[in-house]
């Protein structure tokens, strides 16, 4: 039995709406810590990863290892349902054909409920060792965000390269080219604000930018994020949620 | 001329 309830529906809302662009089907894995989702893109270039942990939750109780395969544009429908303030339950049997979605508006003493029909996903699961990384680079996701979405104007690619005191972005296109760089800056009152790069040695790496267009959707989920980078690996962008991240690895371009 | 790769060239399927 799963019966997992978030504080505010909002919180479950963004999680699906930052992947729910990046893959359509896939299970999530309910366990005694937490919820977990693996789902690699049809073009298998972008991988999400998902851990929302049992801390999520005002009250989470997940007796067996339970496996809920849903269409996330269902979901996502039966989401714009539930006002942001509501509170979210998520309730299963052990082996459930459909999952029951509640909101609760306690001021007003309203309760909806929902059931939605869970579907079996076959899926590969990509076995991702601990990669280390040559470069981390700490920035504000909305940083990150606005240079996807202005570069791709230029281009499809997305050159990243990281020298020791500097992030540069780079778009070489048909109309021209465009370069964006980021310097390390400390800002005490607002950690967020914070752009720090670890270096072991430095890095260029260029990416499709259709997929980092999907990637920045993860900025509603925390105001900074962390790309780790190495040579001819594909990149880690990290969101952490209070408890548990949104993981994006995706595949890098490479001369031919 | 950049290629795109796939994530399968580097992690393995299980």
């Amino acid at each position: 039995m799963l019966e997992a309830k978030f504080e505010q529906a909002a919180f479950f809302k963004k999680i699906i709406d930052a992947f729910k662009d990046t893959v359509h089907l896939c299970n999530f894995n309910c366990s005694p810590s937490g919820i977990t989702v693996q789902a690699v893109d049809d073009s298998r270039v972008l991988l999400v990863s998902l851990l929302i942990g049992e801390d999520s939750f005002t009250s989470y109780r997940c007796d067996h290892n339970i496996t809920l395969g849903v269409d996330l544009t269902a979901l996502a429908k039966v989401l714009k349902c539930g006002n942001n303030d509501d509170t979210l339950s998520l309730v299963a049997e052990d082996t459930p054909e459909s999952v029951l979605i509640v909101f609760e508006d306690t001021q007003k003493d309203r309760i909806s409920e929902y059931s939605l029909k869970l579907i079996d996903i076959e899926s590969d699961f990509l076995d991702i060792d601990d990669i280390e990384y040559d470069s981390v680079v700490n920035l504000p996701s909305s940083d990150f965000q606005k240079v996807a979405r202005d570069l791709s104007q230029l281009s499809d690619s997305l050159a990243i390269v990281v020298t020791k005191d500097t992030i540069k972005f780079e778009a070489n296109g048909d109309i021209g080219t465009g370069s964006v760089i980021l310097k390390p800056f400390t800002d005490l009152e607002n950690p967020q604000n914070t752009v720090k790069v670890e270096l072991n040695k430095p890095v260029l790496l260029s990416f499709g930018l259709k997929y980092l267009l999907d990637v920045v959707k993860g900025s509603s989920l925390a105001p900074a994020m962390s790309v780790k980078l190495s040579e001819k690996t594909p990149a880690l962008f990290e969101y952490k949620l209070p408890s548990g991240y949104l993981r994006f690895y995706l595949a890098p371009k490479f001369e031919e | 001329k950049n290629k795109q790769s796939l994530l399968t060239t580097f992690f393995s399927a299980t």
